[in-house]
Parts: structure tokens; C-alpha cells; sequence
């Protein structure tokens, strides 16, 4: 099953 | 100082646009045009809105944050006609943001503002390997097959350089494919095939407010967010949305 992830976790990788 | 004029139209479109995510705003105001970044309450998705100086008819400011509850501006924009002007100005005294609508009448509305200060929340620039150009129309169509099925859907670039709205339920399943010919399509850049996956709900909130002529920009990777971009006016709107990760 997948997962809802939030947007903040993609701000770290930038 | 704080005072803007532009076809209530316009504004209407891009305060519906972002309504749907949002609760509450901060317009960050200067000499070059109005700007905003909110997140909605979840976190999953983020909105920006860019509203160039250009875009209004009178425009004078000096730097301000102005924080406004979107659900009051959406209910006065609800009555705005779409041969007005709407003239937006900042009472620092009183500490509240006018809408003066004009056409026939004036019609003076007035909202207090909230203390949401600037949370200098900064779109993340992603580098994504594809780019659809599609009608919004369209786009909004596939997602109606797709919501059949299941509550997400898979944005996918498949190898042969196809656009694909798939979605997959316990039993039933549907996808949409477009191509190179698809009339819909203004254009396909394409680098590797991709997929991601997204709630149905928020893809419909971040469309909503969308005429089927407009041209989307949709911005695709691997289990990346999906960024979805279109102008109204002179106007930039821009939605990022996180994704459904196994």
C-alpha cells in the first residue's frame, strides 16, 4: 500500500 | 502604502484557485507585484501565487505582509460581476484590507487582517525529466475516469513517450493515454519514463478552478511531487503536490 508523504520532505533535498 | 486596481475577474479566478487549498493567506506586497507561498493544513501540497505589477491597472505599494482569512475574500470575489474593477487597498490604521468594487456602483468591502506574518516559505526549485502541456479540459476529464476506480492516481511518462492517467482499484481500473496527436497536448518534453502517484481529491482542488481552455504546465518525475503551473492574466499560479510513496 502507499503512503501520503508531506511536501516539506522534498524542501531538505533542495 | 498599499493600493492595486485589476479586473475583479482575474482576481476572483486566482483567489478561487487558491481557496481550495488554503485557509488563510499572506499577500507579500512590494514595489514589483503581489506574492504568496502557503502550504495547506496537511502539508501535502503547497501553493504560490505571482501577480505581477503589470497585471493591474493602477499599482502603488511599499513593502507589506498582509495576512487575510481566504474564505472572506472568496465569499466578496463570489459577488464581484466580471465588468468590474476591483481596487485593493491597505488601511494600516485600522489594520484591514478594502475591496472597493466599481461599475455601476461602488461597493465597499472591508476584511481584517490576521496576523499570519510572512513564513518566507520558499517554493523548492526541483528539476524534473518531464514536461506535459496539456489543456486543462482534458486533464480535468481524465481525472473524473480515474476517480471510478480509486481515490489516487498514477501520473505516468511511459517509455514510448506517452502521457498516462492510470488508475487502479481493487477490481476495476482505468487510464487515459495521451500523445503527440492528442489534440489536448500543446507539447510533450520528455527525457525518461516516470511515474508518481497522487491523491485524487487534491489533483480535483488544485483544478478546480481552472477554465477548460487554460494550459497546464505538469512536471513529472519518480515519486516526486507533481508541480502543475498555468497563468491567469498576467498572473502565475503554481501548485506543488507531494506524492503517495510505497
Amino acid at each position: 500500500k502507499n503512503k501520503q508523504v508531506k511536501i516539506e520532505d522534498f524542501f531538505k533535498v533542495n | 502604502m498599499f493600493k492595486a486596481t485589476i479586473n475583479a475577474k482575474d482576481f476572483k479566478k486566482i483567489i478561487d484557485a487558491t481557496s481550495n487549498l488554503v485557509d488563510e493567506i499572506c499577500f507579500e506586497v512590494d514595489e514589483n507585484g503581489i506574492k504568496a507561498n502557503a502550504m495547506d493544513p496537511s502539508h501535502v501540497a503547497l501553493v504560490s501565487v505571482n501577480i505581477p505589477k503589470d497585471t493591474f491597472e493602477e499599482y502603488i505599494s511599499d513593502v507589506h505582509d498582509i495576512g487575510v482569512d481566504l474564505e472572506a475574500l472568496k465569499k466578496i470575489m463570489g459577488r464581484a460581476k466580471s465588468n468590474e474593477k476591483l481596487t485593493l487597498e491597505l488601511d494600516e490604521e485600522k489594520n484591514k484590507l478594502n475591496l472597493i468594487l466599481k461599475n455601476d456602483a461602488v461597493r465597499k468591502f472591508s476584511v481584517s487582517l490576521y496576523d499570519v506574518s510572512s513564513t518566507n516559505l520558499k517554493v523548492p526549485d526541483i528539476e524534473y525529466p518531464n514536461e506535459v502541456m496539456i489543456k486543462a479540459g482534458a486533464f480535468v476529464e481524465a481525472l473524473k475516469d480515474a476517480e471510478l476506480v480509486n481515490d489516487h492516481v498514477s501520473l505516468k511518462i511511459s517509455e514510448d513517450g506517452k502521457f498516462i492517467i492510470f488508475s487502479k482499484g481493487d477490481i476495476n481500473q482505468s487510464e487515459t493515454i495521451y500523445d503527440n496527436n492528442s489534440e489536448s497536448i500543446l507539447d510533450l518534453k520528455i527525457t525518461e519514463s516516470s511515474k508518481s502517484t497522487f491523491n485524487l481529491a487534491y489533483l480535483k482542488d488544485i483544478t478546480k478552478a481552472t477554465s477548460s481552455d487554460d494550459i497546464l504546465h505538469i512536471y513529472l518525475g519518480s515519486d516526486m511531487p507533481v508541480k502543475i503551473e498555468y497563468n491567469i492574466g498576467n498572473a502565475k499560479i503554481l501548485f506543488l503536490l507531494a506524492p503517495r510513496i510505497e
